[in-house]
Formats: C-alpha cells, sequence, structure tokens
C-alpha cells in the first residue's frame, strides 16, 4: 500500500490480501473491510496510508481490550500455573521461559513433569530445570499425569514453593479421552488446593491457521484456560488467528514467544502486534 | 459445508444446461472462502479459482447433476489434478544406504515421524539406522534413543557436542561399513530465515547426498507454509513432504498451498502420536478434507 494512492477496489483487493495473509482469517477481514467500505462512502478516509492506520487501530483495539499481564496474587503461595495446548506448539519451552522469569524476580520455583507420555519429555524439562536451577517434580514415563500432579502440589506446599508451574502433554483437541485426562488434571490440582490451578495457560503457535479458533474452542470448554502464549512470533507468520481467538472466547492473551531460549518471552503489546502484522 | 452452499448458490438457476460465467461467479466466491477458510494460502487460492473458472464456463452440466454439484466436480478434479492424482512413493538409493533427512520447523514432527519411518522400513527386514543430528533441543538425543528402542532400531547418537555435520556424515559411513539398508537424519528444528542454521543443512546435504530430503510439514500451519516450503525448496531442492498431525481437524489448506508453490509432492502423512507407520498420501481424500 503505497502512501498516498487513492482508494479503489484495487487497493481494498490489495488490503484483504495482506489482512488474509496474517492469518486474520475470512471473517474478520470482511468485518473489517466492510467497515472500511462504510467510511469510504462517507468520503471518511482519503488515502492508502489513512486507511492502513484505520485497519490498524482496529486490530489494536479489539486486541487491547483482551490483554492481560502474567499477573500473581503473592498471597497465595504456591501460586500454580497449568500449561495446555495442542502437540509441538511449545509448551514445555514456554514453562522454561516462565520459570527463568519469575527465578529473575527472585521467586522459588518448582516444575511439574506432567508429560508422561512422550519420549523425552520428562528428560526435556528436567534438563530445563538443570539449566534454570530449580527442582522438576517426575515420575517414570507412563506414570498417570494426575499422580505427578497432585505430587507436585504437595512438593510445593512442603517446600514452601512461590510458584508451581505443570507441564502436560501436547493432545490434539479432537481426542476426547485426552481432553478427559486434562479436565481430571485439573479437577485433581483442586483437590490438592483449593482454587488451584490459578491461571491456565494456552499455548498457541504463530504459524497455525484457523485450526487455532477450533484448539481454542475446545480447551476453553475443558478446562478453564486464563490466558493464551502466542509462540514462534519471531518467524515469518504473524499470528492474527489471535484476533479470532480472543474475540470469540473472551481470553486474554498474556504473552509471546519469540525464540528457543529461556529469556525468549515477552509481554503481549497490541500496539507492537498490530504493527507488526502488516510489516 | 461447501456442497449446501453451492447447492444454495444454484437454487436460483434451476434447469440450467449449461455453465455461464455470471451463474458460476457467486459459487467461485464460495469455493474461494472455503479454500481460505482451510488454510490454503491466499495467492494459491486466486491461481486456482482462475483455472476452475476457465474449465467451468462452457461446461455442459451433466444430466446427472445439478449445475453446484457440477462445479464441485470441476473443482474436486482439479485439487487433485494439483496435488498429484496418485501418492508418489518414497524412492530408494541405487546403492545402499538410502539416505532420508527430515527437515522443517520447529515442533513440526520430524522426530517423531523418524521413528515412524524407521518402523515401516525396518518392518520390510531392511537394516535401518536412526541418526540423532539435533544438538540443540534439550532431551532430543534421548527422545530419539528412546523411540529407537520402542521401535527396535540402532540410533546413532555421538552428543551433542558433535557438530551435525560431521554426525550425518560419520552415520553415513557408518551405514556404509556395516551394511544398512537405510539411514534416517533427525534434523533440529529451525526457521526457514535463520540462515546460519539452513546453511548446516545445505551442508548435511552436501556431505551425504540423501536419496530424499522431507520437508515435515504441520497440518494445521496457516498462510506461513507457503514461505516456509518456498525457502526449503530453494534452499534444499526437497524431495518431498511429510504432513503431520492430520489426526486432527485441521483441514490441511497447507498441502495444496505447498505442492502449488513447490512443485513437490506430499508423500506420507502422520496420523497420530504413537509410532505406528506413516500412511501414504491420499490426493482424493485430501481434496474432500480441504473443501469441507
Ligand atoms: N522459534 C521458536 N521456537 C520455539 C518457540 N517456542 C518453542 N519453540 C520450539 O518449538 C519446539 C517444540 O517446543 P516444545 O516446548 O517441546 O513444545 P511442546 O508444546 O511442549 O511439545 P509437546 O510436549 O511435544 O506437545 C522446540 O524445538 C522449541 O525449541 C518460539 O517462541 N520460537
Ligand atoms: N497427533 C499427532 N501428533 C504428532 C504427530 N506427529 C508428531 N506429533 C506430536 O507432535 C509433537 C512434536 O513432535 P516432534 O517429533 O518432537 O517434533 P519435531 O519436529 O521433532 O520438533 P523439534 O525437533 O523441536 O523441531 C509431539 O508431541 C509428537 O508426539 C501426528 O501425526 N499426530
Ligand atoms: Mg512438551
Ligand atoms: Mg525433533
Amino acid at each position: 500500500l503505497s502512501g498516498h494512492q487513492t482508494i479503489n477496489e484495487d487497493v481494498l483487493d490489495e488490503i484483504e490480501e495482506l489482512m488474509i495473509l496474517s492469518d486474520l482469517g475470512v471473517e474478520t477481514t470482511r468485518i473489517i473491510i466492510d467497515g472500511l467500505r462504510e467510511k469510504l462512502a462517507r468520503k471518511e478516509l482519503h488515502d492508502a496510508e489513512i486507511v492502513r492506520n484505520y485497519i490498524r487501530s482496529e486490530i489494536e483495539r479489539i486486541l487491547a481490550g483482551h490483554t492481560a499481564q502474567l499477573v500473581r496474587d503473592k498471597s497465595v503461595r504456591p501460586w500454580i500455573i497449568m500449561i495446555v495446548g495442542v502437540n509441538g506448539v511449545g509448551k514445555t519451552t514456554t514453562i522454561a521461559k516462565i520459570a527463568r522469569r519469575y527465578r529473575e524476580e527472585g521467586c522459588s520455583v518448582l516444575l511439574a513433569a506432567g508429560d508422561t507420555f512422550r519420549a523425552g519429555a520428562i528428560e526435556q524439562l528436567k534438563e530445563w530445570g538443570r539449566r534454570l536451577e530449580v527442582d522438576v517434580i517426575a515420575h517414570d514415563e507412563g506414570a498417570d499425569p494426575s499422580a505427578v500432579a497432585w505430587d507436585a502440589v504437595a512438593a510445593a506446599k512442603s517446600r514452601d514453593a512461590d510458584i508451581l508451574i505443570i507441564d502436560t502433554a501436547g493432545r490434539l483437541h479432537t481426542k476426547t479421552n485426552l481432553m478427559e485426562e486434562l479436565k481430571k488434571v485439573q479437577r485433581v490440582i483442586g483437590k490438592n488446593m483449593t482454587g488451584a490451578p490459578h491461571e491456565i495457560l494456552l499455548v498457541l503457535d504463530a504459524t497455525t491457521g484457523q485450526n487455532a479458533v477450533l484448539q481454542a474452542r475446545e480447551f476453553c470448554q475443558t478446562v478453564d484456560v486464563s490466558g493464551i502464549c502466542l509462540t514462534k512470533l519471531d518467524g515469518t507468520a504473524k499470528g492474527g488467528i489471535i484476533v479470532s481467538v480472543v474475540q470469540e472466547l473472551n481470553i486474554p492473551i498474556k504473552l509471546i514467544g519469540i525464540g528457543e531460549r529461556m529469556d525468549d518471552l515477552r509481554d503481549f503489546v497490541a500496539e507492537s502486534f498490530s504493527r507488526a502484522l502488516f510489516d | 459445508n461447501l456442497s449446501d452452499r453451492l447447492q444454495g448458490v444454484f437454487k436460483k438457476l434451476r434447469g440450467q444446461a449449461r455453465l455461464t460465467e455470471s451463474n458460476i461467479s457467486d459459487a467461485l466466491r464460495e469455493v474461494r472462502i472455503a479454500l481460505l477458510e482451510a488454510d490454503v494460502n491466499f495467492r494459491v487460492v486466486k491461481q486456482f479459482i482462475n483455472r476452475v473458472s476457465e474449465r467451468s464456463v462452457g461446461a455442459d452440466v451433466l444430466k446427472s447433476l445439478t449445475p453446484g454439484q457440477q462445479v464441485i466436480k470441476i473443482v474436486h478434479q482439479e485439487l487433485i489434478n494439483l496435488m498429484g492424482r496418485t501418492a508418489e512413493p518414497l524412492t530408494r538409493a541405487p546403492a545402499p544406504p538410502t539416505v532420508y533427512m527430515l527437515v522443517g520447523l520447529q515442533g513440526s514432527g520430524k522426530t517423531t515421524s523418524c521413528g515412524k519411518l524407521a518402523r515401516m522400513i525396518a518392518g520390510e527386514k531392511r537394516k535401518t539406522l536412526l541418526v540423532a543430528a539435533d544438538i540443540y533441543r534439550p532431551a532430543a538425543i534421548d527422545q530419539l534413543k528412546t523411540i529407537g528402542k520402542q521401535v527396535g532400531v540402532e540410533v546413532y547418537a555421538p552428543g551433542a557436542e558433535y557438530d551435525p555435520v560431521d554426525i550425518c556424515r560419520d552415520a553415513v559411513s557408518k551405514g556404509k561399513a556395516e551394511l544398512f539398508d537405510t539411514v534416517i537424519l533427525d534434523t533440529a528444528g529451525r526457521l526457514h530465515i535463520d540462515t546460519a542454521l539452513m546453511d548446516e543443512l545445505k551442508n548435511i546435504r552436501k556431505a551425504v547426498n540423501p536419496q530424499e530430503i522431507l520437508l515435515v510439514a504441520d497440518a494445521m500451519t496457516g498462510q506461513d507454509a507457503v514461505n516456509i516450503a518456498m525457502t526449503f525448496n530453494t534452499d534444499l531442492d526437497i524431495s518431498g513432504v511429510i504432513l503431520t498431525k492430520l489426526d486432527g481437524d485441521a483441514r490441511g489448506g497447507a498441502a495444496l498451498s505447498i505442492k502449488s508453490a513447490t512443485g513437490k509432492p506430499v508423500k506420507l502423512v502422520g496420523m497420530g502420536e504413537k509410532l505406528t507407520p506413516l500412511e501414504p498420501f491420499h490426493p482424493d481424500r485430501m481434496a474432500s478434507r480441504i473443501l469441507g
């Protein structure tokens, strides 16, 4: 979209293409373009630059209304965070990043190797634990994830930990038995500490297309998701799908992953995200 | 779904014997929406719709079909044509060992797919070697070693202190010396824009001359699938694609985007987390799935 090109159908086509390419989705794109046409009909937008700013601010407005920080109630100890999401999105790595953040603040952090299914999953979290110098509660591969969760809550209490972060196995939201298993993990955590888990973060991968909405729907139905972490924004995918997700599910986006190292975690900022969408 | 929507579009055109530009433009709009909702790349959709439009205008509506059904039939055929009418199998090297190199973005399912591939090939009584060339991800080597045990295949894993190019080169030498039929290289996940890591893949390719370089792509990938596939293809001249996590409900439009952008076929698909064999790619089933 060149600076002061006048607005015509070609420009609108270009705008639509940019929006779809950023994974905003057909419906969100249509709604924004319709809003745009209305403004054009009322002669409220004169050139491409103004149009671009209008769209960016629209998206920023939507996202700003669904943004929140990762916060904890310091009087609640241990503060328990559960991490969920489909396979390979970056849950385990995100746990390491969150643990690192709390370690920087001087908190005592405990991790729970709740993925008892995937090859090398327990060892992966233990390796992060070593790097972060935090303990990891783990059973053997094949153990009941709810048993690991129960023991982890008990350990966090007895060790007087500030934070407990519980890893879960990746699972496709279409697998009913695995989603039931997740529900049970949440329930068991709550049995060992009323009100826990205090935060359930759904991890979504920025390279995912429209399926992210289906994932979010199912996970929100299954457990009390309280926030989203959008990972792999260091790639070329724009992660525009997050706009539909937060609008439809009304859960806040809290964090973004921008790399594979333990310090590659940032707070979600609506302004910078919307700006980057059309870069 | 799409067929219902198209029936709706064509309801007002009862008794049309021929598809005309005007009566199919509404239909094509519905098809376009369906493809975009299925995550097919915007530009791929544009080209595809143009081609369908050319094929449709002037076409006779078969006696047994409604105009809507006729359009779907053409769309379906075009999708299958685009994705390759039949599944293309993995090829073997003229002299052993056959080297398969699996590459792709972080978390796409490479390590798991290596295990599935190893199970399939070892199951044919072909001596197989798995190679742990991911020295970066915590416990990646453990993961592959565990998988090797689960599928009964030896794993070559000198450790994270070695350079992946040397690991692969030494693995293939071992493969030759110890009469392995197939060597499967599990590489680390990486961004296509990470030039240093893409260079590493280029160097592995130079060192071992793989029979197949397979891009492992997640079926839920969105519009970015084209960027990813084109870069991997430009850098490595991939021989095919493994599409993973097809046991979910992602429509899988990435399959169409990747084939359209690179010309390289999806050869195998991953249908689960367990180490059961990869399944052959069925273009016709994929077409139906994408159309929804
Ligand atoms: N580039 C990039 N890679 C990431 C990011 N977050 C995670 N990864 C990588 O993605 C891959 C998968 O990460 P994991 O943390 O194992 O993902 P997971 O969701 O726990 O996977 P499963 O437990 O198998 O479902 C690893 O190679 C990570 O290094 C990110 O923000 N950017
Ligand atoms: N449901 C399902 N899960 C799969 C499939 N293939 C792989 N996975 C899961 O996806 C996650 C990531 O798989 P990995 O094999 O670790 O992926 P990777 O590409 O090697 O990851 P990196 O090495 O970190 O880049 C794991 O939880 C696997 O169990 C599949 O076909 N279906
Ligand atoms: Mg994990
Ligand atoms: Mg791997």
